[in-house]
């Protein structure tokens, strides 16, 4: 794996997590959600599947090593689909 | 391993695939046999066999492409995905598609991604696997820089596909083992054969072989040198480095050229200056510092440099403590103390190694500093210190960092 990457931006981290999420877990924003809190809820969920992936800490939360983990070159296919 | 839903196969062993175009980055002789070599590791295992063609559909077309490409995957420039394949089906079924933003290379170097591995995975997905999340399987979804030049499939990468084709048949023609590759005796550096006796210089008939990396749980292990890189542990040893992750129980292999692939391999010395997120290695009167993948201009420097007197040649172990902000060089029965923030050394060294670190002797191989502790490994033993009180703790194995 590559070595280890510098800190990020916190909202540059969260937007890149969503977009990562969709492109490899089958996240769907609901973009007109009234309830924000059933969105995080739900990308919660999808972090705590990467997470289980990938072998790490399953928190649900975008930590440094999930995000390092994002950052990643990678392959372009999903990791698991509906 | 997984599949894709339904486990979509090819219904024939003879599969064709064409190379559409190519990558400025390689020759295109070095694509293609990138490329053949990617389905050499498939039809190693299975009964597949696979013809190129030069015009007309192939099963499997692999093409290079930047951007919109005209499937729903656009790529996104340098980094990030960087390849993408399809499973098996008519049409775009077992297309490859490689995103041209990317420095394509034929060897694993920092800054490039090598093209058979990332073919090679592709090529898993044009036959019909998904993702693994087994580390270190070649379908596991994150490139893993390695060295490939005697690159075998993992066994969960075996099982997988011979769950979807079987084993090669008996009679099978091809070659169970991967062709040999071209060994990149011209890239490595000429001073790569310092690390084999002199009767084994390499000549035309007699390929280059590095020394077999010891295992992890060998009782008689010994380092070159260790240091901390952003949070993680590397152990060198001649080529070999052993990564320690906060991250993942697993140690990981690699090779110094797969990270640095200018640096000559057998280090007597490394140390981290976290700070700077700096690492510095040494190897006889040269040391080099590097920052992540880079090595910085100016180096190598000589290591007098720094304030070694001439009669000093080489130095043996060297460890940064993040505290005082001193970094401690042993060299034979002495050590010297040296002050990175005014970039020199401190007065009244060396000292007596014996005098300040009672039990530990010496010479030492290599020096860790890690959880308020140093760690002083000569030969297959390594002794805790505590720093503050400078007081050996405890004797230990070289190889306990390594689960054993």
């Amino acid at each position: 794996s590559a070595l280890p990457v510098a800190p990020k931006k916190e909202k540059e981290d969260v937007q890149f997590a969503k977009k990562y999420l969709e492109n490899f877990y089958d996240f769907k924003e609901e973009k007109h959600s009234l309830f924000k809190a059933k969105d995080l809820s739900l990308m919660a969920d999808k972090i705590r599947e990467m997470q289980s992936f990938f072998g790490l800490k399953v928190t649900g939360e975008l930590n440094h090593e999930t995000m390092d983990m994002m950052k990643q070159p990678r392959c372009g296919i999903p990791d698991i689909r509906s | 391993y997984s599949t894709f839903p339904h486990s979509p196969t090819w219904q024939k062993e003879d599969v064709t695939y064409r190379i559409l175009n190519y990558t400025p980055d390689m020759l295109q002789a070095d694509v293609e046999e990138a490329i053949a070599r990617a389905f050499q590791l498939w039809s190693s295992v299975t009964p597949l066999k696979f013809t190129r063609v030069y015009g007309g559909q192939a099963d499997i077309m692999i093409s290079f492409a930047a951007g919109f490409h005209g499937d729903f995957y656009s790529f996104d420039g340098p980094g990030g995905t960087l390849a993408h394949a399809y499973p098996p089906s008519s049409g775009i079924g077992g297309d490859a598609h490689f995103d041209e933003d990317e420095n394509w290379t034929k060897f694993t170097t920092y800054g490039g991604y090598n093209l058979f591995l990332v073919a090679a995975h592709e090529l898993g997905h044009s036959l019909g696997l998904s993702h693994s999340n087994v580390f270190g399987a070649l379908m596991y979804p994150i490139y893993m820089a390695r060295d490939t030049r005697d690159y075998q499939l993992h066994q969960d990468d075996i099982d997988g596909i011979q769950a979807l084709y079987g084993p090669p048949r008996e009679s099978s023609t091809l070659p169970t083992k991967p062709f040999p590759t071209q060994e990149p005796t011209e890239t490595i550096p000429a001073e790569a054969p310092t690390q084999m006796s002199p009767r084994e210089e390499p000549t035309e008939t007699t390929p280059f072989k590095p020394p077999q990396r010891p295992e992890d749980c060998d009782p008689h292990l010994t380092f070159d040198a260790i240091t901390t890189l952003r949070g993680e542990t590397l152990f060198f040893k001649d080529s070999y480095v052993w990564r320690k992750s906060p991250y993942f129980s697993e140690i990981e292999h690699d090779t110094i050229f797969s990270f640095w692939p200018s640096l000559i391999a057998g280090f007597d010395a490394a140390y981290e200056v976290d700070k700077r997120d700096r690492v510095l290695f040494f190897k006889d009167d040269q040391y080099w510092a590097v920052s992540g993948y880079n090595i910085e201009p100016g180096f190598p420097k000589p290591i007098h440099s720094l304030g070694f007197p001439t009669s000093v040649r080489k130095i043996d172990a060297a460890v940064h403590d993040q505290n005082t902000k001193r970094t401690y060089f042993f060299v034979g029965h002495k050590y010297w103390s040296f002050n990175e923030n005014t970039h020199s050394m401190e007065r009244g060294y060396p000292r007596k190694i014996a005098a300040d670190f009672p039990g530990i002797g010496y010479p030492i191989d290599a020096a860790l500093q890690k959880n308020g502790y140093f760690y002083f490994f000569r030969g297959s033993n390594q002794y805790e210190v505590d720093i503050k009180r400078k007081k050996l703790i405890r004797i230990m194995k070289s190889n306990s960092w390594f689960n054993c």
